[in-house]
């Protein structure tokens, strides 16, 4: 399944 | 990279800025709460355990080495610091701890994405800031003293949320990833939290009148 797309955020 | 989140990291970063500045120069930490500051250090250390893991952008670690030194050095000051340590009033800044991280840690042990270490941290951490903020609105409610610096602080901190969750509509209409529920729903709870605040911090910037919280 795809990444949850907050982990680049702080 | 989009405006809402930029705008989102520079206001959690004056506002972690301005409250150092404050402790700083007035050598006072009157009418902050230690409970939360030792919860906000608390959040950035679960939620940055990937620091030295996965690099990201120089943004990215420049910002999260900041926070964590920002919030480490806020409670240093009261904790420590022979001057600023005597304005705090430990009587009134009375929360609990382990109530807000207890349930945090079993909440974060039951819903999560991934049952691996890092991803419960990060849920945790997650969970963890949206009440972080709980002692120091009832340190204000206590004390009912809200010095300007003071309402500015928890001010920036609610707007910094406020404008994460429009970065996060943002991203979910223009990115093929997702945002993840839990993310949504710990930082709507944490918005929410701050909503009374803002309330009465706009009835008396409208009034030019001192912030007076209800008891």
């Amino acid at each position: 399944d795809e990444q949850p797309v907050t982990k680049d955020e702080l | 990279m989009n405006i809402f989140r930029l705008a989102g990291d520079m206001t959690h970063l004056v506002s972690v800025l301005v409250l150092l500045l404050k402790i700083h120069t007035i050598k006072s930490c009157a009418g902050i709460s230690l409970k939360t500051q030792e919860l906000y250090a608390l959040v950035f250390t679960t939620r940055y355990l990937d620091l030295f893991t996965d690099y990201i952008s120089l943004y990215n670690t420049v910002m999260k080495l900041i926070f964590l030194g920002s919030s480490f050095s806020i409670v240093w000051y009261i904790r420590r610091h022979k001057i600023v340590r005597r304005s705090y009033d430990k009587d009134q800044d009375t929360f609990r701890h382990y109530f807000i991280v207890l349930p945090c840690l079993v909440l974060a042990l039951l819903i999560h994405h991934k049952f691996t270490f890092k991803e419960v941290m990060w849920t945790f951490s997650l969970y963890l800031e949206a009440v972080a903020i709980l002692p120091q609105l009832v340190l204000l409610q206590r004390t009912r003293n809200i010095d300007n610096l003071t309402g500015q602080y928890v001010f920036l901190l609610g707007a910094y949320r406020a404008l994460y969750i429009l970065n996060w509509i943002y991203r979910h209409y223009t990115e093929p990833h997702y945002v993840h529920w839990i993310t949504w729903i710990a930082g709507i709870v944490q918005t929410l939290l701050y909503a009374d605040f803002f309330y009465y911090y706009f009835q008396s910037w409208k009034n030019n009148v001192k912030l007076q919280l209800p008891a």
